[in-house]
């Protein structure tokens, strides 16, 4: 499922 | 967190360093774009909307502040230090800056993970960050001779995205279904831009020669 991770990259 | 990312994030913060020491140490912002630093704290700005709703480390925490900050501290003293200001190159850096952002945003619009505000303005901070040197890669080709803080601060740079494409490369072999199509494909024409202002660089550090980019 391609859930969109949240951004934890600068 | 892997070496590369970390590797990235600190040439990062060097290239901002290197640029604050050349305002301060030289009160000049001769042969830097104002264009390009705005553009910068625009991607920050954007970039950065879960600074207050998402928790990921007190690194990340710090080090988003201190990129917003850094850029608007920069945009500062371009703009309203009383002896920095006069240095600015205001007839060189006339790059419409507008159109990258428009451009950005419409992209955005048209390419993002997910239709939500935060969403939108993340991509669009992927994008604008991609394109932000142009004025100053364009300034730096007007303005010929480039002095050695502004070039290492392009070279920086420029080389922290690299470091990052080699984190998103590791991190599609090591976590399992990591895709960032976005960052990835942004991240690689970003990099490329700064692909001849390299070489030029690498001939000047080789010749041991000031730094010319061909007008």
């Amino acid at each position: 499922t391609q859930q969109p991770q949240s951004h934890d990259e600068l | 967190m892997n070496i590369f990312r970390f590797s990235g994030d600190m040439t990062h913060l060097i290239s901002i360093l290197v640029l604050l020491l050349k305002i301060y140490a030289t009160k000049s912002c001769s042969g830097i774009s104002l264009k390009t630093q705005e553009l910068y704290a625009l991607v920050f700005l954007t970039r950065y909307l879960n600074l207050f709703t998402e928790f990921f480390s007190v690194y990340n925490t710090v080090m988003k502040l201190v990129f917003i900050g850094s850029s608007l501290v920069i945009v500062w003293y371009m703009r309203m230090h009383r002896v920095v200001k006069l240095s600015y190159d205001k007839e060189l850096d006339t790059f419409r800056h507008y159109f990258l952002v428009v451009a950005s945003f419409v992209l955005a619009l048209l390419v993002h993970e997910k239709f939500t505000f935060q969403e939108i303005f993340w991509a669009f901070s992927i994008y604008l960050e991609a394109i932000a040197i142009l004025p100053q890669l364009v300034l730096l080709q007007r303005s010929g001779n480039v002095d050695n803080l502004t070039g290492q601060y392009v070279f920086f740079l420029g080389s922290y995205r690299a470091f990052y494409i080699l984190n998103w490369i590791y991190r599609y072999f090591t976590e399992n279904h990591f895709a960032r199509l976005i960052s990835c494909i942004s991240g690689l024409v970003q990099t490329a831009l700064y692909a001849d202002f390299f070489y030029y660089y690498f001939i000047s550090w080789k010749n041991n020669k000031k730094l010319q980019l061909p007008a």
